[in-house]
């Protein structure tokens, strides 16, 4: 699991969790493609799409749930994918 | 700026739009009224016209939903999700749903429903998200005040990739249509014309009109000049409703429909606010002319041919009121479209006249025209 900022473990697991859901929202291609995202070879689909989360706001990509990626997942916003769905 | 795969958009100008469920967080006017300034930010770029329908199917049908509502992207509680809307397309296509556990709001004490159903719409007309942290298409919620709000460029570019620009007439510049530079100043000695708004500020007087204020020192009838308020007060834009000023605290207050900005000087001290602050019933949508009274260190707020009694102190609204203007201030007449206290007499701007009213005799002692403060 990509490296959370130090954090008490029922913060890490809420965090984790939180930005999986927040992943699963936003950067999952629904339908066919999600097939194609699974076979995708070597690569840790959650730390891919971290990284695409990342890229998209301008963040410095780590691959890592870090301060500012968190920050941005816990911020209001609006309920359609950032990834062409 | 971004457009969904496939580029959907819609092949009609004309598009119905319809609210079929609302919140209880605002009233059906509010909803109605931030819904139609959203739609009119997009349609300023493009040329898209949005026709009310009140029944059956719409091409946008509008709603707010609860968790669960059956197009599988459930809502989830307060914060988080927002809003969601379909790119362009039949049935589905375009219909744009709100968060019903979020509170929504005309301000800024809660989510402001102008700002995010103005994002939404953007969906609904073909555009997904933006990289641009200024575009009105970033994902997160940024608040956008409605009033004077102007399509930030990156939307303005991706929305007329899609439709191309809105032609105000053959030839003309392709952005939105903004208002010309340099308003025209109203000509106030038209003697029917009356000020919007008047206030001291500092040391100065100051006197609305449309898009224009003037200024003056109080003794000094000379040396008059208009200033476009966008100038000195951009939130403000144009048609400020009422003004006032706190001399001891170095604040003014001016309002615009139900909102309400505080500055120091010519500096605004922070977003605008509602004037529910204040105390208003909320029937009172906006205020005409507002006086602070330094005596009994009261402001006056009028309301049509009524007024209400603000106590600066308690900072709170008085009881027994709103009374009716005339009972109250004999010989003044009409409805008050200004007001100013000036060493010890109310000056009340009714239309093209000003009444001097005596607070010692409780009556007027002089009426002139109102264009005469500004040298005419």
């Amino acid at each position: 699991a990509p490296t959370l900022f130090a954090a008490t473990p029922r913060t890490w697991r809420n965090n984790y969790h939180l930005a999986q859901a927040y992943l699963d929202k936003f950067y999952t291609k629904k339908g066919g493609h999600q097939v194609g995202e699974l076979a995708v070879r070597g690569g840790n689909s959650m730390v891919k799409k971290i990284k695409e989360l990342q890229t998209f706001f301008g963040l410095q990509v780590t691959g890592k749930l870090d301060q500012n990626t968190m920050d941005v997942i816990k911020r209001p916003r609006c309920g359609v994918p950032d990834v062409a769905n | 700026y971004r457009l969904f795969p496939g580029e959907p958009k819609w092949k009609k100008n004309m598009l119905t739009y319809r609210i079929s469920k609302y919140t209880p967080s605002m009233r059906p006017a509010e909803v109605d009224k931030a819904v139609e300034m959203a739609l009119r930010a997009w349609s300023s770029a493009v040329p898209l016209n949005f026709v009310r329908t009140h029944a059956g199917e719409a091409d946008i049908m509008i709603s707010f939903e609860s968790g669960d509502h059956g197009d599988s992207y459930p809502f989830d509680g307060p914060r988080g999700t927002l809003a969601h809307a379909f790119a362009p397309g039949e049935g589905l296509g375009g219909d744009t749903h709100f968060d019903n556990a979020e509170k929504w709001t005309m301000g800024t004490n809660g989510f402001n429903l102008f700002t995010v159903a103005a994002h939404e719409f953007g969906h609904a007309l073909g555009l997904a998200h933006s990289t641009d942290p200024s575009a009105l298409m970033y994902p997160t919620y940024k608040y956008q005040h409605p009033f004077g709000f102007r399509l930030p460029k990156d939307d303005v570019k991706g929305i007329q990739a899609l439709y191309g620009p809105r032609k105000t007439f053959p030839g003309k510049p392709t952005m939105p249509h903004v208002p010309s530079h340099k308003p025209s100043i109203p000509d106030l000695c038209d003697s029917s014309s009356s000020f919007d708004a008047v206030t001291m500020l500092g040391k100065e007087l100051l006197f609305f009109k449309d898009r224009i204020f003037w200024r003056r020192q109080v003794h000094l009838p000379s040396g008059i000049r208009p200033s476009t308020i966008t100038s000195s007060f951009p939130q403000l834009m144009s048609n400020v409703d009422a003004a006032y000023d706190v001399a001891e605290r170095g604040i003014a207050f001016f309002f615009k429909g139900p909102h309400y900005w505080i500055t120091r000087g010519f500096q605004m001290q922070g977003p605008p606010r509602t004037i529910y602050d204040f105390g208003f019933p909320r029937h009172v949508q906006r205020i005409d002319a507002a006086v602070y009274l330094k005596e009994p260190q009261k402001t006056l707020f009028f309301v049509g041919d009524e007024y209400y009694s603000f106590d600066e102190r308690k900072r709170k609204m008085e009881k027994d009121y709103p009374k009716t203007t005339e009972e109250e201030f004999s010989g003044v007449s009409g409805q008050i479209d200004a007001a100013v206290e000036l060493n010890g007499y109310i000056y009340f701007f009714s239309g093209p006249k000003t009444f001097k009213y005596d607070t010692e005799k409780e009556d007027v002692v002089s009426v002139v025209k109102s264009s005469s403060w500004v040298g005419c």
